[in-house]
């Protein structure tokens, strides 16, 4: 409901992803958003070869979430040597699931008139978080409790010199929602949830200290190999 | 609104977490 949700998820800048000399000359940079329900991996294709580059395609291995083009890729016109294209390539989270080590890698194929090129990149969790990732307040109590205190991790989450409000805007901008919240001897402790597109829940305790830039993270899961990468969302989105 | 009991179970869990 917020600028935050209007606007969309963080997004990282573009790093190169697919450097020119491994790849006769054709140079990838990317990054991911996640807008308004939308996953888009965002290209930049840059032909550094002394010949124009055609016919390009793309296909994704499977990959833990099923992420996979959901179109083409669409370069329009031969892209000649020193061109740069931008190309906004939307995703669907339904393809094929194969569990990738680490969790977030994916492995991806390009294809022009020269070649085929292999690369990999990993992508941050959140841009897997849905919209309705709000807990209903009874189902999260119900959750916490029915889920093993061994599937409970906890980081801390350094340098953020953010209060509880802020710290809850920023979040939710990225559809990490806070279902309640609670003052305990001057701590701020915030309750919250979030869900991954194919439907896993992950419950947060979120600690704020007035005055103490060190936050308290503690995430339960019932898939708690997911929890690590939550947590570095969690840095990702903070502290940017 | 009806007092479900929803606040004071939030407050109960958060009191446990911090004095468990």
């Amino acid at each position: 409901s917020g600028v935050g949700s209007l606007s969309g998820s963080y997004v990282a800048p573009k790093a190169v992803w697919l450097p020119a000399m491994k790849a006769k000359g054709l140079e990838i940079s990317g990054t991911f958003t996640r807008q308004v329900g939308s996953i888009t991996m965002d290209l930049q294709l840059t032909n550094k070869a002394l010949q124009a580059m055609t016919d390009f395609a793309i296909q994704f291995n499977r990959n833990s979430f099923g992420l996979a083009p959901a179109a083409p890729l669409q370069v329009h016109a031969p892209l000649s040597p020193n061109q740069t294209v931008e190309i906004s390539l939307p995703l669907s989270s339904v393809g094929s699931v194969m569990k990738m080590e680490p969790l977030n890698n994916l492995q991806v194929a390009v294809k022009n008139n020269i070649d085929v090129f292999y690369f990999s990149t990993l992508y941050s969790l959140h841009i897997l978080f849905v919209e309705d990732g709000k807990m209903d307040r009874q189902m999260f109590l119900a959750t916490w409790k029915d889920i093993p205190n061994e599937n409970e991790a906890q980081f801390q989450i350094r340098d953020c010199p953010l209060n509880s409000e802020a710290v809850s805007t920023k979040l939710q901008s990225s559809n990490i929602f806070t279902v309640a919240r609670r003052t305990v001897e001057g701590q701020d402790m915030l309750y919250q949830s979030l869900k991954l597109t194919n439907g896993i829940w992950v419950l947060a305790e979120l600690r704020v200290q007035p005055g103490n830039p060190s936050l308290t993270l503690s995430l339960k899961c019932r898939a708690p190999e997911v929890s690590q990468h939550v947590h570095q969302a969690y840095e990702t989105i903070l502290k940017n | 609104e009806l007092d479900d009991g929803l606040d004071e179970a939030f407050s109960r869990l958060a009191q446990s977490r911090t004095n468990p």
